[in-house]
């Protein structure tokens, strides 16, 4: 008599919670931009076996930002996931896998993400500000307001810009720019990128330190500007995640195909 | 005598009877929703 086959997995089994953990964790470790991505929910999951303990297994994942740069070191368990009213962006996956011997990785990958729309938003807060494109030149102003008032009055290394990561405007009441962004440490300190800031390159890879920026200026109804940075501090690179490539600025829209 | 009997009329007598509050177990996917759905 055939063997019967075994049950198609169920979403919310043990197996498939675990596959889901091994590709949030391939997704999060390949990505270069934006924010670290936390699983929502496992859409579909499919085993196709091909020996004796050795299955493909098909995922589909949706996934929701979170409120952790993609450079931070803070563990994706200590992530917050970005809020509805926050604007929340969705990360859609379809992910292959092998399972040999009950070990996982990750044979393929491919993921879209976008923000949620604006009438949705609106719909249920109708004064949350919503996110803006990144190229907005109240965006682009803000930034680099905030980064040269930073590096004014920093006594450690000139921060150079990596890539702006979310921007938000509310228009009332008073005209309000939340920005968002990625920094990378220098070779020179603030004191001397003021006499040849052409000569500040980012640290090699070796003594990296990358940092993330919050600011907020308010232009009306009077102008005010508030900027934090924190630098995380070197960290060795993961063996099997490549390096960074070295950007020059970028803007992780919510809208990125990775594969 | 071998009565050969109306589909429905089979299906409704074999038919398995349910127990009663019986409830059918969820779809195995999509999975549960962890924060929210957008």
């Amino acid at each position: 008599v055939p063997a019967v086959p075994p049950a198609p997995l169920g979403c919310d089994d043990p197996e498939s919670e675990a596959a889901a953990e091994v590709a949030v964790n391939f997704i999060n470790g390949h990505s270069h931009h934006g924010y670290k991505f936390a699983l929502n929910r496992i859409e579909d999951i499919r085993v196709v076996p091909q020996g004796p303990n050795n299955d493909i297994i098909f995922l589909e994942l949706d996934l929701l930002e979170t409120k952790c740069p993609i450079l931070s070191p803070t563990p994706l368990a200590n992530c917050t996931v970005r809020s509805f009213a926050e604007h929340a962006v969705e990360g859609d996956c379809d992910l292959k896998l092998q399972r040999v011997d009950g070990t996982l990785s990750v044979l393929a990958s491919k993921c879209h993400s976008h923000a949620d729309s604006s009438e949705d938003i609106s719909k249920v807060c109708p004064d949350c500000p919503l996110l803006v494109s990144l190229n907005n030149t109240d965006v682009l102003e803000t930034v680099s307001a905030a980064l040269n008032a930073y590096n004014s009055k920093t006594t450690d290394a000139y921060l150079r810009l990596l890539e702006i990561g979310r921007a938000k405007i509310q228009y009332h009441p008073g005209h309000v720019v939340v920005t968002e962004f990625a920094v990378g440490a220098t070779n020179c300190s603030a004191e001397e990128a003021k006499a040849n800031v052409e000569a500040c390159q980012l640290l090699p890879e070796d003594q990296s330190n990358f940092g993330f920026c919050t600011a907020a200026l308010v232009k009306r109804p009077s102008q005010d500007l508030q900027v934090d940075c924190q630098l995380y501090g070197h960290q060795v690179p993961a063996p099997d995640i490549p390096l960074l490539p070295r950007p020059g600025v970028t803007y992780a829209h919510p809208g990125l195909d990775t594969s | 005598s071998v009565a050969k009997r109306a589909v429905a009329e089979a299906a409704q007598h074999d038919k398995v009877p349910r127990p009663v509050g019986f409830v059918p177990p969820p779809p195995p996917c999509p999975g549960k929703i962890r924060h929210f759905d957008i």
